[in-house]
């Protein structure tokens, strides 16, 4: 049976998109089958990631996986009920397209939306990447002035819960829910320390484990023209620099908070 | 007539709320009556944002404005035509009890929305902010694979377009479009130069104009508890740093470049 992995996390920019390409590729790299479904498929930057992928390796005839991909669009029709059974009915089809694979990735938006949620109950693994930042962790609970005690969830961590009860409802395993720090700054220690105190009691509170996270690295960024990721830079014989080094050694420590190894 | 600044982006995370919030506290240190209106209400970062600046003014008695707010949640009629005209009458009735001020900010969420439509409507000056990544560039336009060529517009961009047409059908002044780069990082020189020339010449191709923008400083985001920015901390009698000075200076220079000045 193929394992679902999710990422979520309603507030935007946080770092799903390039998360769930990274980590395709690193499936890809150790012999896996891998789908991508785009819940976001508006803004589609998974998908165009994918699509820039297809392009380059076709026109360069480099010896690289490209994962499947489907596009889940939200419903145009006018009614929200009919518009909802549409979109379960879409993800379902695209869901049964991608049956063959050993791996499914599902990219979310930054938003709430009904494909979302859907998106969620699907989730063995769900994965939050998090800027380092009161602002982003305001979505997963409520701090006082200080910004030193939890006050109570927040709507994102309100909208997990709800996700988790419903799939629990079903007979679905558990949902096993990581929150990775994304774009960590190599110089702020002492607001990171802060973050990290909270992060630490968060997550016996709501009930989610933490994943070492990505630094701030150009390198997550700057291949998005041509589809490709770090980890397919020893295929293209480019040179590696530190910061790459890092950089793969955080996308592997992701893939073993998780418990899926490189290798199948 | 109030001046209406909206913040637009359909990129996730690109800076929009932090950079409302630094402008309204601006704008307040100039003497100006502002409102701020939320139509990313169940986020509701910036909403947030204002409602700990009351608290932590009230708590601690200090001296400083505090913004009106108004948010403007998504109609939950099940029709999409009620739903929408639900969504107009909310945000002019919002609007309505803004008048007495000098200058309304609009946040809007970051993916597509028919609140956000409205918004950009009403926006006589739009500021986009942007991560310096060929993502955040992707929604505003299509480049080839090397990340050279500009192929044509994409979603955002032509979201923009069609809502600047509808305002000129409605008699209304054109909207000055500003892009401002933000979390700039003081260390990638060759990715942020390739983005540097890219917006440049997008720019002309698609009609906006640049701000100088803001750097990746931890200033910009860790007074959210207490609802303060660094432009307060003169009230709050804190020692300003270097990173502090060039933040406030790069606040200023947005402020020039949309032809505000500080001092009403
Ligand atoms: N570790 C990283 N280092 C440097 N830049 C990063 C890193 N992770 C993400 N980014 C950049 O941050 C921005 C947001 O990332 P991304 O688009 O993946 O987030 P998202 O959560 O998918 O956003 P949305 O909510 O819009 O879907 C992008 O410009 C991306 O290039
Ligand atoms: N100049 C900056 N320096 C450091 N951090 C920043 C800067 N600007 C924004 N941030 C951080 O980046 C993240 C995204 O910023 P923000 O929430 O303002 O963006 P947004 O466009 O409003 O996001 P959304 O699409 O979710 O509404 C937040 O964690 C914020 O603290
Ligand atoms: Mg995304
Ligand atoms: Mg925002």
């Amino acid at each position: 049976k193929a394992r679902y992995i999710v990422l979520g996390n309603e507030k935007g920019g946080s770092g799903k998109s390039t998360t769930a390409m990274h980590l395709a590729v690193a499936l890809m790299h150790g012999g896996r089958k891998v789908g991508i479904i785009d819940l976001d498929a508006r803004q589609g930057t998974l998908s165009r990631y994918v699509e820039n992928r297809a392009a380059f390796v076709e026109s360069e005839g480099l010896p690289l996986e490209v994962p499947k991909l489907e596009k889940v669009l939200g419903s145009t029709l006018d009614h929200r009920e009919e518009a909802q059974a549409d979109e379960e009915e879409r993800l379902n089809a695209a869901v049964e397209r991608l049956q063959d694979c050993d791996c499914l990735i599902i990219d979310t938006p930054g938003s709430d939306s009904h494909l979302s949620r859907l998106g969620h109950i699907l989730a063995d693994i769900l994965i939050s990447p998090l800027n380092d930042s009161f602002i982003d962790l305001d979505l997963l609970a409520r701090l006082d002035a200080q910004g030193r005690k939890i006050l109570g969830p927040s709507i994102y961590s309100q909208m997990v819960w709800e996700q988790r009860q419903k799939r629990a409802r079903q007979g679905g395993r558990p949902v096993d829910w990581v929150v990775m720090r994304n774009r960590l700054s190599h110089l702020d220690a002492r607001n990171k320390q802060r973050i990290g105190q909270l992060l630490d009691e968060l997550s016996q509170r709501i009930g989610f484990r933490l994943a070492p996270g990505f630094g701030e690295r150009v390198i997550f960024r700057e291949l998005f023209p041509q589809g490709l990721t770090l980890l397919d830079l020893r295929e293209t014989h480019s040179s590696l620099t530190m910061s790459h080094v890092a950089a793969r050694q955080e996308v592997r420590e992701l893939l073993r908070t998780i418990g899926v190894t490189e290798e199948s």
